[in-house]
């Protein structure tokens, strides 16, 4: 699938 | 979560809280690029959209708050309370030959075509290149106040320690994020030529003035 971005991080 | 993201967010508190401060002591901003200060809020703004949609961790929630918070506190006080001081004549930096670029480009490079995600990448870019309208400032007037550039520092330093948590996560737990790390390393290179002039001049107690 695709990458997934780092909602995570501030 | 490891050290240096943890400590790279605290970098970057300490940075906002800094320059919030020594306007609102000094009752001046003097020396502040108010156009950084809007790219900055707009940044906080289009990446933080997901605080409507999704919820991490108390951290990342209160963090997100006291970020964009300060970020809009500090717009008003350059723009609003004390505008009388705002050095406009210097802060010449025309925003939307960044604004522009970034933004076609979020439209061109992004993980997901989707309103938020497009919003996010955007914020992504427009964040590595927010500072220079500041750096362009310092380098029209050819100095900085002191606390000016420990703000600047700050700034730089949060950057510099998520790219120890990329390499981090990227070991420990084979994650990365192509366009957060492209950004990063950009917005890091930046603030490369301030460092130095940071650790030669600053930290012997000299001011930093550039020469003319």
């Amino acid at each position: 699938g695709p990458q997934k971005s780092t909602k995570d991080e501030l | 979560m490891n050290v240096f993201r943890l400590t790279g967010d605290l970098s970057h508190l300490a940075a906002i809280i800094i320059l919030l401060l020594k306007i609102w002591k000094s009752r001046s901003c003097a020396g502040i690029s108010g156009k950084s200060q809007i790219l900055f809020a707009l940044v906080f703004t289009t990446r933080y959209l997901d605080l409507l949609t999704s919820f991490i961790s108390l951290y990342n929630t209160s963090m997100k708050i006291i970020y964009v918070g300060c970020a809009y506190a500090t717009v008003y006080l350059i723009y609003a309370k004390f505008r009388a001081t705002y050095d406009g004549n210097h802060d010449t930096f025309r925003v939307e030959f960044l604004v522009v670029p970034v933004g076609g480009l979020a439209f061109l490079v992004n993980h997901d075509f989707s309103p938020l995600e497009i919003l996010w990448t955007f914020s992504i870019y427009l964040e590595s290149v927010a500072i220079l309208p500041q750096l362009f400032m310092i380098s029209k007037t050819g100095e900085a106040e002191t606390i000016t550039t420990h703000y600047l520092f700050c700034l730089g330093v949060y950057r510099a320690l998520y790219l120890f948590n990329w390499i981090w996560r990227f070991y420990f737990e084979g994650f990365f994020d192509m366009i957060a790390i492209v950004a990063g390393v950009v917005q890091t290179i930046l603030y490369c030529d301030f460092f130095y002039l940071y650790i030669t001049k600053v930290l012997k107690g000299k001011k930093l003035s550039l020469p003319a």
